[in-house]
């Protein structure tokens, strides 16, 4: 703010000069020519004299364009309804709103390329470091004056200029061009930061755009194809997780208005590419995803924890006496890009967790668990901050999920260092068991949910975690003491099966040894036939496996 | 068994953003350059018109089986997309060749024979470049020339 | 029971990858050739 004394009405006639440049016959290819006249003026008007003048230059710039679609879109809506309020498109106002968004983007466009040929002109071709500074130098500009805009404008907020702003800017900074090489991390690393400002949960009107820009052909390429040794993954499931985390109080309470089930949808759709093009990263980044993912958000959560690496094949499940065990990729670790034992808080519960792993003590470290992963703070993880202590807030779902997982890495690590591998009798008479068994009985049915869901989601393609887990949940089964716990464990299995594809070759194997073999008397179960097509079920399955 | 969790105010609040701008979701367009003859699917079309395109529509073979015509079009109409670049291919496929200072395809005639140092014998596109370059419609000619 | 995702307009059996021409999240079918930038060779660009 306080521009110097006509910097505005000068930032205006010079961007406006830009644009007939730009616009001209003459601009030559990439506007290289009306680049090079520009430049010029701008020296001309001293606006590349200081650092702070052309932040300033900038910041008008973006407020011009901003104005301008704003303008455009509110003679359309004008037109249309008379000052009403707007109404989804029809035919005609759709041509109407594609006008005036051409208007908008020809004014929007003009400025973006005039900062792209700025970055990759300022400093030596050698020092990138010019040109990123500058690069985020407008992207801080636009964050800030997006946020400032939405904290004015409230539900008055217009996505579009910053939408076509980040969107062109980042088609300039990623053509093949051997100046932008250099830059290329940089860039999307820029990127990812200010979409991670501009998350949806901060900026709830910018979702759609937001979605848009995440899953466009070009970023998703960049950052999951092209980027060298898969630098862009990590950002990308930050990305996401941002997503995640912004939908789970909606989705938690699964009542999806309109707007959220478009999101929900594009999701959806989004990870559908992901899961068909790069399935790899979503078996590398799982455990953050379901983290974030409501525990009743089934599908969503099936889709991801049914990548399997492309080169491998998965056995049919219900191929007859199918030999888990004898699977080569059955014993091997599978990557998990996060540090779990982090995530166990307190630090407390840490250290006396280890401390039992290792020599069983403190003794009293099983009755106490329970308490320790009761929420006494508002809960973390899934984003749904409710009061501690409301009904399906009790437990502290994210410090659940890594004790499980963490405990199960050190039992298999246990077993492999003798030799074995994990099966109904290795997995037992353990300290990392006596955990498992003793949250499979101390807990309520809303924690021992949430217990069995941690287990649930480690049932994936053929792997360690798979293998262990899957014996893990069949030994609970077997051994549990009451029956609500083999009701429960069913109930877990089965709310995963029921839905529409895809679901994951883990659970299929596990739900199919649970009905076939005899061991575990599951067809005497009461609540096998609680209802008749609970029961009907039941038997389909069980009719598919012989 | 977790049953509902009451939305905190924040969420009551992000939700209306996000209603709010449903009203103005994005168009596939925003997210393209500007493209002055096909902005991408900027009108909703009847729905009696085929709204996906032919399987494989995005396929050099696809290309192949249109009129030259058609691939002309294609070439000077939607320049620096990908229906440009196979329309080129498919050009090429049917014994076309880019003169590439004239920006006009010609195919050789059987016993190619020089005729300047620029030109050999075959047969043109003539491609009315002046006009075309100010997207006139009067008078714009597209014609087959014979370069004898 | 969640819904069936194979009628969301992605040809999930394509051999090829689908990102190239993914046509965003709201997007019903595919992006057609003329909607992808493509960087064809400079002479090409004849307007």
């Amino acid at each position: 703010f306080h521009d110097p004394q006509g910097l505005q009405e000068k930032t205006e006639i010079l961007l406006r000069e830009w644009i007939t440049l730009y616009h001209s016959n003459t601009a030559g290819p990439g506007s290289a020519t009306a680049f090079t006249h520009f430049v010029k003026q701008m020296n001309v008007h001293g606006i590349l004299k200081t650092d702070e003048l052309i932040t300033r230059f900038f910041r008008n710039c973006v407020s011009y364009c901003r104005d301008i679609c704003l303008r455009s879109m509110n003679e359309v809506q004008q037109n249309q309804t008379g000052g009403g309020t707007p109404t989804p498109t029809t035919t005609s106002s759709a041509v109407a709103s594609s006008q005036c968004r051409n208007k908008c983007f020809q004014h929007v466009d003009p400025f973006v390329r005039l900062v792209a040929l700025l970055i990759k002109h300022s400093g030596e071709a050698t020092n990138p470091s010019t040109k990123i500074n500058l690069l985020n130098k407008v992207l801080g500009l636009v964050c800030g004056i997006m946020m400032h805009d939405i904290e004015t404008n409230n539900l008055e907020f217009y996505q579009l200029p910053y939408h076509r702003i980040l969107m062109m800017l980042f088609l300039e900074l990623n053509a093949p061009e051997p100046v932008l090489e250099s830059i290329n991390l940089a860039v999307l690393m820029a990127f990812t930061q200010t979409l991670h400002l501009l998350r949806p949960s901060k900026c709830a009107g910018f979702s759609y755009a937001w979605l848009e820009i995440v899953s466009h052909r070009v970023f998703v390429g960049r950052m999951l194809a092209i980027a060298p040794q898969q630098k862009g993954w990590a950002m990308y499931s930050m990305l996401l997780t941002d997503l995640f985390r912004f939908l789970a109080p909606y989705l938690r309470n699964a009542e999806l208005a309109k707007p959220l089930t478009k999101l929900y949808k594009g999701t959806l759709r989004v990870l559908l590419v992901l899961l068909h093009d790069f399935p790899e990263f979503l078996c590398e980044y799982h455990y953050g995803f379901c983290d974030a993912i409501p525990p009743n958000c089934i599908q969503m959560r099936n889709l991801i924890l049914s990548a399997f690496p492309r080169n491998m094949r998965l056995p049919d499940p219900f191929t007859p006496n199918l030999k888990v065990d004898m699977l080569p990729e059955i014993a091997i670790t599978p990557k998990i890009h996060c540090s779990i034992s982090s995530f166990i808080t307190p630090v407390e519960l840490r250290n006396n967790l280890d401390s039992y792993l290792k020599n069983r003590t403190p003794v009293t470290f099983l009755t106490e668990l329970r308490g320790y992963l009761q929420n006494v703070t508002p809960s973390s993880g899934i984003g749904v901050s409710g009061s501690p202590g409301e009904d399906g807030m009790h437990y502290n779902m994210q410090s659940l999920n890594a004790l499980v997982v963490y405990v199960g890495m050190q039992a298999i690590a246990h077993i492999q260092s003798k030799g074995q591998t994990p099966s109904m009798s290795t997995i037992a008479h353990s300290a990392h068991m006596d955990i498992f068994q003793n949250l499979a009985v101390d807990m309520d049915t809303e924690g021992r949910y949430l217990f069995l869901n941690a287990i649930a989601n480690q049932l994936r393609y053929p792997n360690s975690h798979t293998h262990y887990f899957s014996c893990t949940l069949l030994y609970l089964f077997a051994e549990a003491n009451a029956e609500a716990i083999q009701e429960q464990i069913t109930r877990v299995l089965l709310e995963r099966l029921i839905v529409n594809r895809p679901h994951p070759w883990g659970l299929l194997i596990t739900f199919i040894e649970l009905i076939k073999n005899p061991s575990y008397k599951f067809w005497s179960h009461e609540f096998v036939k609680c209802a008749p097509e609970i029961e009907k079920l039941f038997e389909s399955v069980a009719r598919s496996c012989m | 068994p977790l049953g509902s969790t009451p939305l905190s105010a924040d969420h009551e609040q992000q939700f209306k953003r996000l209603q709010a701008s449903y009203f103005r979701m994005p168009h596939s367009a925003d997210n393209e350059r500007l493209k002055i003859h096909f902005p991408r699917q900027p009108v909703v079309t009847p729905q009696h018109f085929p709204q996906v395109p032919p399987p494989l529509s995005d396929t050099v073979d696809f290309f192949q089986r249109l009129s030259t015509e058609t691939l002309f079009f294609i070439f000077y109409y939607l320049e620096g997309t990908k229906a440009q670049y196979l329309a080129a291919k498919a050009l090429k496929k049917q014994s076309w060749r880019f003169h590439t200072k004239y920006m006009m395809w010609f195919q050789r005639h059987e016993e190619p024979k020089a005729i300047t140092d620029e030109f050999e014998q075959g047969t043109y596109i003539f491609f009315d470049y002046d006009n075309w370059g100010q997207r006139k419609k009067e008078n714009f000619t597209f014609e087959y020339r014979y370069l004898e | 029971l969640g819904s069936d995702l194979t009628s969301l307009g992605l040809n999930l059996n394509s051999p090829e990858n689908l990102y190239p021409n993914f046509g965003g999240p709201w997007a019903e079918s595919p992006c057609r050739p003329q909607d992808i930038d493509y960087h064809v060779p400079q002479e090409y660009l004849v307007n």
